[in-house]
């Protein structure tokens, strides 16, 4: 009922997410930044609000999982598939998945999972990749900075285009 | 820059160690005799199947999202 009917997005600004796992080699303080700091990038410049939630049903679910986990979308091991995450009009809406077999890192080592984690929530958010390299939404990874990191203008126009501009009174 | 896993530095060498044989600087070009281009262009009609397949497996190693494009 949160979906809106034939467009794909959600039709709420208020989005609840849920950490349900964590990977090996992080600490769970460092997920939840990294998660945090991903679903900020695009409430940043949208009217949308996240709010974590540690118990019970969320929007967006993220959880890491390795090889085939019931989904239809088998993991590969370490390096290429990196994570999914399905849109608001598919059959599972909100749910987020990471290859539980990377090297998930807050830094340049491994894969970064901020960045990798902004790209997914982009597509559980309604947004299918970009043919633009540099934009988040590129199919491929490519390392940023995560301390100077900004979405590209095509990222921008393109969440906007689906959730609308942050008003200044949204602006905290 | 992007950063491929250790792992994936094997098959980047092998892709850009064939499409070196192919695509010469034009310093290095000029050094070929006529006979040893013609045996080159002859041999990347030969692999152009090859050449596809190699494409996929750069393609496939590299680190991405699993999402397909056009999918819901």
């Amino acid at each position: 009922t949160s979906i809106s009917p034939g467009r794909c997005k959600w039709n709420k600004h208020t989005l609840t997410y849920r950490i349900i796992n964590y990977p090996h080699d992080m600490k769970p303080s460092a997920v939840k930044d990294s998660i945090y700091n991903a679903v900020s990038i695009w409430s940043n410049v949208t009217p949308l609000i996240f709010q974590q939630v540690q118990n019970g049903d969320a929007d967006i679910k993220v959880s890491f999982w390795q090889w085939a986990h019931e989904d239809g979308w088998p993991f590969d091991g370490p390096g290429g598939i990196l994570g999914h995450a399905f849109l608001p009009n598919s059959g599972n809406p909100g749910v987020v998945h990471f290859d539980k077999n990377e090297h998930w890192s807050a830094s340049d080592t491994g894969y970064n999972l901020f960045l990798v984690a902004t790209h997914e929530i982009g597509h559980s958010l309604g947004l299918q990749h970009s043919g633009n390299q540099s934009s988040i939404m590129y199919p491929t990874y490519w390392y940023h900075d995560p301390r100077t990191f900004q979405l590209s203008a095509d990222d921008i126009q393109r969440i906007q285009h689906l959730y609308g501009e942050k008003c200044s009174s949204d602006i905290p | 820059v992007p950063v491929p896993p250790a792992a994936d530095h094997k098959g980047w060498d092998f892709v850009e160690g064939y499409f070196h044989q192919f695509f010469l600087t034009k310093k290095e070009s000029p050094l070929l005799t006529q006979e040893t281009q013609t045996q080159l262009l002859q041999q990347f009609h030969r692999n152009g199947t090859d050449l596809l397949d190699m494409q996929m497996h750069a393609l496939l190693h590299q680190p991405h999202c699993g999402v397909p494009d056009g999918s819901d």
